[in-house]
């Protein structure tokens, strides 16, 4: 996974 | 997702929709700072990388995607497009941002959540655009008078970051294990930046009349 997946928000 | 979140969202579009009507529509970009609108796109620039491998739904690719075409359409209008370029006073509008950039860069190398290289740019847009108002909020400053749709512009600014802090809070107490204390510690400065213009945008539309927002 590259990363960022827990930021759902904009 | 939560109304705070979508109001604050619904907000952040409205100051885009605010701004590229003043510049296209008023053929002028006096008292908007291009500093400001550059950092806005190295900020969406970078922390929507993302785009290409995060699809956590249609709603936030969508805005990813209309956030960074605004941003960069309103620096090329600004930049290179008639009659607006001759309106943007580079003497007036010459905060140093290489000294915003450059810490916000260090801060997301040393700061950031996973470590992974996309962590640490997700955590320099973070803090970059918490900083990003700086430029604009400095050249309102200079000019003392704000027009009207700037100040419009700046409120629903400020409003967007305001409305997630509550979102945050809502997140905090309704989800069990929801913790990003890097966008919860850089949202409350970006929010604090606005507290300023906030009272004097009160102050001038308090009347109902439109009187111009007074910067002292």
């Amino acid at each position: 996974a590259w990363g960022g997946e827990d930021h759902d928000e904009l | 997702m939560n109304i705070f979140r979508f109001l604050g969202d619904m907000s952040h579009i409205l100051s885009f929709v605010i701004l590229l009507l003043k510049i296209t529509q008023g053929k002028s970009a006096a008292g908007i700072s291009l500093r400001t609108q550059e950092l806005y796109m190295i900020v969406f620039c970078s922390r929507y990388l993302d785009l290409f491998w995060n699809f956590s739904s249609l709603y936030n690719s969508f805005l990813k995607v209309v956030f960074i075409a605004c941003s960069s359409a309103i620096v090329y209008i600004i930049r290179f497009k008639s009659p607006q370029k001759d309106t943007w006073n580079p003497e007036l509008d010459n905060f140093p941002i290489q000294y915003l950039i450059g810490p916000c860069a260090v801060a997301g190398l040393l700061i950031n959540q996973d470590w992974t290289p996309f962590e640490m740019i997700w955590a320099f847009s973070i803090y970059l655009e918490a900083v990003a108002i700086l430029p604009q909020l400095f050249l309102l400053q200079k000019q003392g008078e704000v027009e009207n749709l700037t100040s419009h512009y700046v409120a629903a600014l400020g409003a967007y970051r305001g409305l997630y802090l509550m979102n945050w809070v809502y997140r905090y107490f309704t989800e069990d294990d929801y913790l990003q204390r890097i966008v919860w510690f850089a949202g409350t400065v970006q929010t604090g930046l606005y507290i300023d213009f906030f009272y004097h945008y009160y102050q001038s539309k308090r009347g109902g009349l439109s009187r111009p927002v007074k910067l002292p």
